[in-house]
């Protein structure tokens, strides 16, 4: 029906406008796929329940297309220019992964070709190497204390080892030396065989 | 410090607070949060044990404790903004569910949505004192997210003005609801309403359960815990059983929907408008997928900064694992996602707040939008924040399974968003259907507006000459 567009898949207005036309067209194909089972003479309900992954993939793709949408809205908001670099590296990261996993949808709607989908793959992995200076920082901005995290693992001091020996000790399993259920259940079994 | 984590951050491109900022909405509300969660963590009651080694017993007790010690301290500190209280009782409770939480989130904004002036003067000082302690008892044992298909019953007795509710299957035995078990003495409960020999679908009642003295449950009532789950050890999820319990007449929520005392049913003028409480949480999940998942990262992200294991290059010490590609694929697209959705989040709470401030005002026309929006983002975001952290849990090698890593905890806590508040298969099917309605009107050439605006505008295009 409508013809592909030319997507620059380094350019996030332009990674909208695919999704966009992505969840259009498997919006119209659901519409389609569920005239067709109504065609069939099925009652509505049957037709319904006959179209319902097609109408699920449809919900799914355009719920993709409001949040990657709305994330690429939120970078016009951000003046600092060195938020905006890495917020911006995060946000072409997520279309640009859910192209990878969706290219299906985008292929089959015409929008993208498949060197452009290869093209994808390629830019994700430089997205990782070019996040991977910033990843501790971006998860220390969601500013989570020690005390919410609640784990060994994540805390802020990096003391990990000696602070997950620590909680190992406060198990109850160690609050004796010997366990009962030795005395009652292990050493009879030994006085048995 | 850590030496690897300190390199990391002096390392960084940006600053840290600039970005918590824009999470927050402004500096003025980061330090606001700040502040709060400072009062919180420097006050020795907040000192809780180890939830991990107790039995759930001695956990939902510990549970009942803290909701109590932490209402008398919000209370001190004159925190009263709904804001300001959430952001208290998120640090309060800390991972866990609290166990007085559906009061808060379902019991308290049902009575605020759907009673009318007069029962919101009756019921809400009490519930804000807690001499009321309420739940939101909707699904049933049978029964999940398919509302028009719930049982209970609620029969109008002109002669006495009351209602007469009934559990009349056991299918139909309230089922699920958080602090029914053993918390609540009263319950917003979902019937089908039946006056003057006709049935009119759903509608909420308030229904005392246990009496205000004593805790006893009244007569009629079988109410109890449904045992241990998958997560949630500190809430008592219940069950409810009616059998012929009288309510006054003034106990259904009649600000839209009314029942006269002789009988007479008023419709509301949306059916929908009964299930708003939902919306509104279904809403609320999209934030809650972001955080949930935030939390998730940060715990991997950390620890993979810290742990070092094998070989990269033959000979060199080994390196920080998150500098193989594949823990960065595991990892960086879901640091994304968790960004994302804090947005949609924001956008969500913002649209939720919009669109109802219209419903007051009597303007219904974007209520279909809000439904459809929040029950497909809240499938949409369970699903990939649920997943999310399990790919967390598994990037963190053996330690994310210990319970001291604190991922199985926040994997069994949030996973449930995606059956409660509507399972997320019926919630895509639901936000299909007004996405089919949608496509259908903009084929026929009228403009659909709000998120689907793009289906009129695809429309429009189909209609343009296209270029042999």
């Amino acid at each position: 029906s409508s013809r592909p567009t030319v997507v620059n898949i380094s350019d996030l207005s332009s990674l909208v406008e695919a999704y966009k036309l992505r969840a259009a067209k498997l919006v119209e194909m659901a519409a389609r796929s569920l005239q067709g089972e109504l065609q069939r003479r099925k009652s509505k309900e049957e037709a319904w329940n006959g179209a319902a992954i097609d109408l699920v993939r449809a919900s799914d793709a355009h719920c993709h297309y409001v949040v990657v949408k709305l994330f690429t809205a939120k970078l016009g908001e951000v003046g600092d220019t060195a938020v905006h670099s890495v917020l911006g590296s995060l946000a072409l990261l997520y279309a640009l992964h859910g192209i990878t996993v969706h290219s299906g949808d985008f292929l089959q709607a015409g929008l993208l070709s498949v060197p452009q989908v290869a093209q994808a793959s390629q830019q994700v992995k430089e997205l990782l190497a070019q996040i991977r200076v910033n990843a501790v920082a971006l998860a220390d901005a969601f500013d989570y204390r020690d005390e919410m995290l609640n784990s060994v693992l994540g805390r802020y001091d990096g003391n990990v080892y000696e602070n997950m020996f620590e909680w190992a000790k406060k198990s109850p399993l160690n609050s004796e030396q010997v366990h009962e259920s030795y005395h009652k259940y292990l050493k009879p079994l030994h006085s048995k065989l | 410090m850590n030496p690897d984590l300190r390199k990391e951050r002096d390392n960084a491109t940006f600053k840290t607070d600039l970005l918590t900022y824009i999470l927050d909405g402004g500096a003025e509300k980061t330090q606001r949060r700040r502040e709060i969660e400072s009062l919180v963590i420097s006050d020795p009651d907040f000192q809780h044990v180890d939830l991990n080694f107790l039995s759930r017993s001695e956990r939902y007790a510990a549970a009942v404790k803290r909701s109590a010690q932490m209402i008398v301290k919000m209370r001190e500190h004159g925190i009263s903004d709904p804001e300001e209280i959430y952001c208290y009782k998120r640090i309060w409770n800390g991972r866990e569910h609290e166990a007085l939480g559906l009061h808060y989130a379902m019991f308290l904004p049902t009575l605020q949505k759907l009673g009318d002036p007069a029962q919101q003067e009756k019921w809400i000082p009490p519930a804000k004192t807690f001499k009321v302690l309420g739940t939101y008892a909707q699904t049933e044992l049978g029964h999940g997210t398919h509302i028009r298909a719930l049982e209970t019953t609620a029969t109008y007795d002109p002669s006495t003005q009351e209602f007469v509710l009934n559990s009349p299957t056991v299918s139909s035995i309230k089922w699920w609801p958080g602090g029914l078990g053993k918390t609540s003495n009263h319950a917003i409960v979902l019937a089908q309403l039946y006056t003057q020999g006709h049935c009119h679908g759903l509608h909420a009642f308030i229904v005392p359960i246990r009496n205000m003295s004593t805790h006893e449950p009244l007569p009629g009532v079988v109410v109890g815990d449904i045992g241990p789950k998958f997560g949630f050890d500190e809430v008592d999820n219940g069950y409810l059983k009616l059998d012929n319990v009288r309510i006054p007449r003034e106990n259904m929520l009649m600000k839209y929907a009314k029942v006269e005392p002789d009988g007479t049913y008023v419709k509301p003028p949306s059916d929908k408008l009964t299930y708003g409480t939902m919306v509104f949480i279904r809403s609320m999940i999209v934030g809650e997928s972001a955080r949930a998942l935030a939390k998730a990262c940060t715990i991997a992200i950390r620890y993979s900064a810290v742990r070092r294991q094998s070989e990269l290059r033959p000979g060199e010490p080994e390196p920080q694992i998150l500098d193989y590609q594949t823990q960065q694929y595991k990892l960086f697209p879901l640091l994304a996602t968790a960004y994302a959705f804090h947005f949609v989040g924001q956008y969500m709470s913002q649209t939720y707040h919009r669109i109802t401030g219209d419903i007051d005002q009597g303007d219904f026309s974007q209520l279909p939008e809000l439904h459809a929006l929040s029950a497909g983002l809240k499938a949409f975001t369970t699903w990939a924040a649920s997943a999310g952290i399990e790919v967390c849990r598994m990037a963190c090698g053996g330690h994310g399974y210990s319970r001291c890593s604190s991922l199985p905890d926040i994997y069994v806590t949030f996973t449930p968003t995606c059956t409660y508040e509507g399972e997320n298969t019926v919630m895509m099917l639901q936000t299909a259907r007004y996405l089919v309605k949608s496509y259908t009107q903009a084929s026929a050439g009228e403009q659909v507006g709000g998120t689907v605006s793009y289906l009129s505008e695809m429309s429009q295009r189909r209609l343009q000459p296209q270029q042999v």
